[in-house]
């Protein structure tokens, strides 16, 4: 790795950045995320913490341009410059521009927002170039990069690290305080093979994975999952629940066990739950849900039942007509019965037993087939 | 910031001019000077092709191979590789 010439570094570990503009190659609520996410990359490994501006002045502010826009160095259309971002300091310094002539994209089809973006925030905290083809902060692009599986590389660590120090002891969600927050799971456990889980959500940029009394959190840019108990941190939610969703703009999470469900915010569980989840305008003959997700583009959240579906408008928030629909008409090859499912990269992940079916639903057909517990790094 | 000036080739640039404008933009040569000396391996754009092919990974003949410039035809981010 190596910094910018003299090491130039913010003095606060409290950073402001501020979304300037928004290309129109996606929608806003995918920019945001993805800045949350490239943020977060950089947050998990230091004592940093950001917080957004809506106007004036921030630290780092992001925006979008084409061609020349006022700072003497005018992108080249698009390919070959797909971004700059400047050293931290004051003014321009600290900022990050985006070549609006590029595609910018969620998935790799075009160039991915979150991987650039997770980059040029590298500059925009300290970092210069890194010789190593593996690490984020080499300067050639790499496309086939796999988004499940980004994870910073030790040279960026170390890199970032040699400029802020690792992180605070504090988690992104606040533990509730219990004699044994984080525990040691039977390690053959995480790693068997033959591991299912009760239900998946994803929660603020991390991935949960909820089995029996207990869950897992996996963060992208750290190796291993925390393994803890539900009740330290909701100590109202039942255990083997049977699905659990994440709607991001109203950062909740809903976890749902048999004709009931509940909220969370992040360790806050909200008043006024358990509701009955003919609330939502499920029919009185489904007893319980297998599995659920919210799609945060299309503002959509299915409920799997058995093997047929219902689509709930997060808008109107009501309960879609034309439904239930067969599974397998809407997502072939989804064939057996689904245990749990979240949405991450633009794919759905189906869990079925110890089975996790990669769902493009552009292509409409499954690219992946993998273990359910892929994501533990084993 | 740095003095990029025009990011990259835009129809037309032969590969020297690509390859000029990419050393001055991402490992300080010296912008707009005569760099090129015919086969003398000291001339400073030899030097500062070596210096590019070791900072990205590739063999360092000093030379515009087809692998050197497949690199520098890739999207990349517009921060210079080594700092002035």
């Amino acid at each position: 790795f190596s910094t910018f010439p003299g090491s130039p570094k913010w003095k606060e570990n409290h950073l402001t950045y501020r979304i300037v503009n928004y290309t129109p190659d996606l929608p806003k609520e995918s920019v945001d995320s993805a800045i949350e996410k490239a943020l977060k990359v950089w947050e998990e490994v230091t004592p940093l913490k950001f917080s957004r501006r809506w106007e004036g002045e921030a630290d780092i502010m992001i925006s979008f341009a084409a061609g020349e826009h006022g700072d003497f160095i005018p992108f080249d259309g698009p390919g070959l410059v797909l971004a700059h971002a400047y050293a931290p300091g004051l003014g321009i310094n600290g900022d990050a521009h985006f070549d609006d002539d590029e595609q910018w994209t969620e998935d790799t089809t075009g160039t991915n927002l979150f991987l650039v973006a997770a980059h040029e925030l590298g500059h925009s905290l300290g970092l210069f170039h890194s010789a190593k083809p593996e690490a984020l902060m080499y300067p050639v692009y790499k496309f086939s990069a796999d988004l499940a599986r980004f994870r910073l590389s030790q040279d960026d660590v170390d890199g970032i690290q040699s400029l802020y120090g690792p992180p605070t002891a504090s988690p992104a969600v606040p533990v509730v305080p219990t004699k044994a927050n984080s525990l040691e799971p039977e390690s053959s456990l995480t790693c068997s093979p033959a591991l299912s889980f009760d239900a998946v959500s994803t929660l603020r940029g991390e991935f949960l994975f909820f089995k029996d009394r207990y869950f897992w959190r996996q963060s992208l840019r750290t190796p291993e999952p925390g393994f803890y108990l539900i009740s330290s941190f909701w100590p109202s939610l039942p255990s083997s629940m049977d699905a659990a969703y994440e709607v991001t703009n109203r950062d909740t999470v809903f976890i749902f066990k048999g004709d009931q469900f509940w909220a969370v915010r992040g360790h806050e569980e909200q008043a006024g739950y358990p509701k009955s989840i003919h609330t939502l305008g499920l029919p009185t003959t489904v007893g319980k849900i297998d599995a659920a997700v919210s799609d945060k583009e299309k503002k959509k959240t299915y409920f799997f039942v058995e093997d047929q579906y219902w689509r709930f408008d997060e808008k109107k928030q009501s309960m879609e007509p034309g439904f239930p629909r067969k599974i397998a008409a809407d997502f072939p090859g989804v064939d057996s019965k689904v245990d749990a499912v979240f949405e991450a990269f633009g794919f759905f992940y189906f869990f079925s037993g110890s089975s996790q079916l990669e769902f493009d639903p552009n292509a409409k057909k499954v690219s992946h087939v993998l273990k359910s517990n892929s994501w533990f790094n084993c | 910031s740095y003095p990029l000036h025009g990011g990259s080739a835009r129809g037309g640039d032969t590969d020297m001019e690509l390859l000029q404008k990419y050393l001055e933009n991402y490992y300080g040569l010296a912008r707009g000077v005569k760099q090129f000396v015919k086969n003398k391996d000291s001339s400073p754009i030899v030097k500062k092709i070596q210096e590019m092919q070791k900072f990205l990974g590739l063999e360092m003949t000093g030379k515009l191979d087809s692998s050197t410039m497949d690199v520098m035809l890739k999207p990349r981010c517009g921060v210079p590789d080594v700092g002035a």
